[in-house]
C-alpha cells in the first residue's frame, strides 16, 4: 500500500457515499445515470467474485463489500425507490456499445484465459469507460448539480491518483500491470473535459455547465 | 508484471 493508492480509495470511498447521500437526502436521482451506476454495479460484481474465496487485508475485504453494497444500493435507489425522480429522458447512452465490445476486448486481451481473469479484465475495461452515460447525461441536460460535480470530482481523481499508485509500485516494487495501467489512462482521459470544467467553474462557486 | 489472480488492488 502506498499514499497515492490510499488516497485513490478514499477519493472513491467519498465518490460513493457522496452520491447515495445524495440522493438519499435529497430523496432524488435527478441528474444521476442510472446506466452508470448500473454499470458501477457490474463492475463491482465481476471484479469482486473472489471476494470469499482470495483473502489479502481486512481493509481490502472491508472496502470490497462496501463497493459492493453501496453499487446496489444506489441502483436500488435510482430504479426502485426514488424511481419516480429518475430522468429517464436524459439518460439515453447506448450501454450496449460499452458492455459488447469491453466483453470481446477482455476475451482477446488478458493475462490468463480463465473465468475468473477474463471476468476481472472485463471489469477494469468496463470500468475505464462506465462515466460516459454519466458524463453524456450532464452534457444533454448542459449542467449539473453542484454535489453531483463533487462526486464526479473525487470519482475521477481515484483514478488518476490509481496511475501514480502505480509509477510509485513500478519504481519500488517492480509490479506493473499493463491492463489497469492502460485502462486507467483511458479513464481518466475521460474526465479531462469535466476536470477542467470543474476547476475553472465549480471550485469558483459556479455551477457546472456545459455546453450542450 | 502482474500475474494472473493476484489481483491485491481494488
Amino acid at each position: 500500500m502506498n499514499i497515492f493508492r490510499f488516497l485513490g480509495d478514499i477519493s472513491h470511498l467519498s465518490a460513493i457515499i457522496i452520491l447515495l447521500l445524495k440522493i438519499w437526502k435529497s430523496r432524488s436521482c435527478a441528474g444521476i445515470s442510472g446506466k452508470s451506476q448500473l454499470l458501477f454495479a457490474i463492475v463491482f460484481t465481476t471484479r469482486y467474485l473472489d471476494l470469499f474465496t482470495n483473502f489479502i487485508s481486512f481493509y481490502n475485504t472491508s472496502m470490497k463489500v462496501v463497493y459492493v453494497a453501496s453499487s446496489y444500493a444506489t441502483v436500488w435507489m435510482i430504479y426502485s425507490k426514488f424511481k419516480a425522480t429518475y430522468d429517464g429522458n436524459h439518460d439515453t447512452f447506448r450501454v450496449e456499445f460499452l458492455i459488447v465490445p469491453t466483453a470481446i476486448l477482455s476475451f482477446l486481451v488478458n493475462h490468463d484465459f480463465t473465468p475468473l481473469e477474463i471476468l476481472w479484465t472485463f471489469s477494469i475495461y468496463l470500468e475505464s469507460v462506465a462515466i460516459l452515460p454519466q458524463l453524456f447525461m450532464v452534457s444533454k441536460t448542459g449542467e449539473a448539480e453542484t454535489i453531483t460535480s463533487h462526486y464526479l470530482f473525487a470519482l475521477g481523481i481515484y483514478r488518476t491518483l490509481y496511475l501514480f499508485n502505480w509509477i510509485w509500485r513500478y519504481q519500488f516494487e517492480e509490479f506493473f500491470d499493463l491492463i489497469a495501467i492502460v485502462a486507467g489512462l483511458v479513464q481518466t482521459v475521460l474526465y479531462c473535459d469535466f476536470f477542467y470544467l470543474y476547476i475553472t467553474k465549480v471550485l469558483k462557486g459556479k455551477k457546472l455547465s456545459l455546453p450542450a | 508484471e502482474a500475474l494472473p489472480g493476484d489481483h491485491d488492488e481494488l
